[in-house]
């Protein structure tokens, strides 16, 4: 039976509001040895910033707000999903990572291709 | 059949000095998409630099050189091991990314969880 995401995905949540530095969301990424944040506004889903945004920014010689540098359009999932479908969301999309939505629009977790790849382990 | 490294891994090798900047290396990272860059010194893998170790400079305030930034004891692998052997080294090091190395040192690929996740796509 392909597992669901619910029974893969990471609880932790990591948020940052939209108006902080990049420095508290990379200081955020390092505290919880995690590559990605989910960004809110209001309590609302408004964006991510991963470490690859924190990488690029430093590219740029840009040390602004963490709106200046997330990605807005978020790719999510939902907790009922199986793990093919939502594998194929990440590679299509060129990403390592997606929040988990419930009913009510709120972040209950993070999906990452660590956690699926992690699949490959079992029994080993 | 199990598939084995060479059959997943990336082919392009994205490689910075280790007397580069870190600026240099999240240039890299920018150009080619990337989170991962192996480090090079006299040609031979001396660590590996990933965006998780800009956003910890970032957050520590230091723009230093790729040396003072990468982790040295790196975790490889070679192209002939099978994937459920190298998922389950990948977890265990708590890492998403491991440099393939052939006989000579030489690094000729990467392998990360975003290559190893995409094998639960196969046929959607
Ligand atoms: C295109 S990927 C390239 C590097 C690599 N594939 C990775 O995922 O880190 C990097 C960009 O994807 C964005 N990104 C990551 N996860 C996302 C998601 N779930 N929805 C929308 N954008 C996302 C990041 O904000 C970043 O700008
Ligand atoms: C422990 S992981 C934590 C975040 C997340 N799991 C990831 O892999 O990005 C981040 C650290 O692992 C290190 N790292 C990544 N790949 C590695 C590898 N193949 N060998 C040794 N260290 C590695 C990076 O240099 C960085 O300091």
């Amino acid at each position: 039976k392909t597992p669901v995401v619910r029974d893969v995905m990471g609880e932790k949540v990591i948020t940052v509001d939209e108006s902080a530095g990049i420095i508290e969301a990379a200081g955020l990424m390092k505290q919880n040895e995690r590559n990605h944040v989910s960004v809110l506004s209001n309590g609302k889903l408004v964006g991510i910033i991963t470490s690859w945004d924190i990488s690029k920014a430093v590219a740029d010689g840009n040390t602004d707000t963490v709106n200046a540098c997330m990605t807005k359009n978020v790719i999510t999932c939902s907790p009922d999903e199986t793990i093919d479908v939502v594998a194929k969301r990440l590679t299509e999309f060129k990403i390592s990572a997606i929040p988990v939505i419930d009913s009510n629009q709120n972040v209950i977790g993070m999906l990452t291709s660590e956690h699926i790849s992690k699949l490959f382990t079992r029994g080993k």
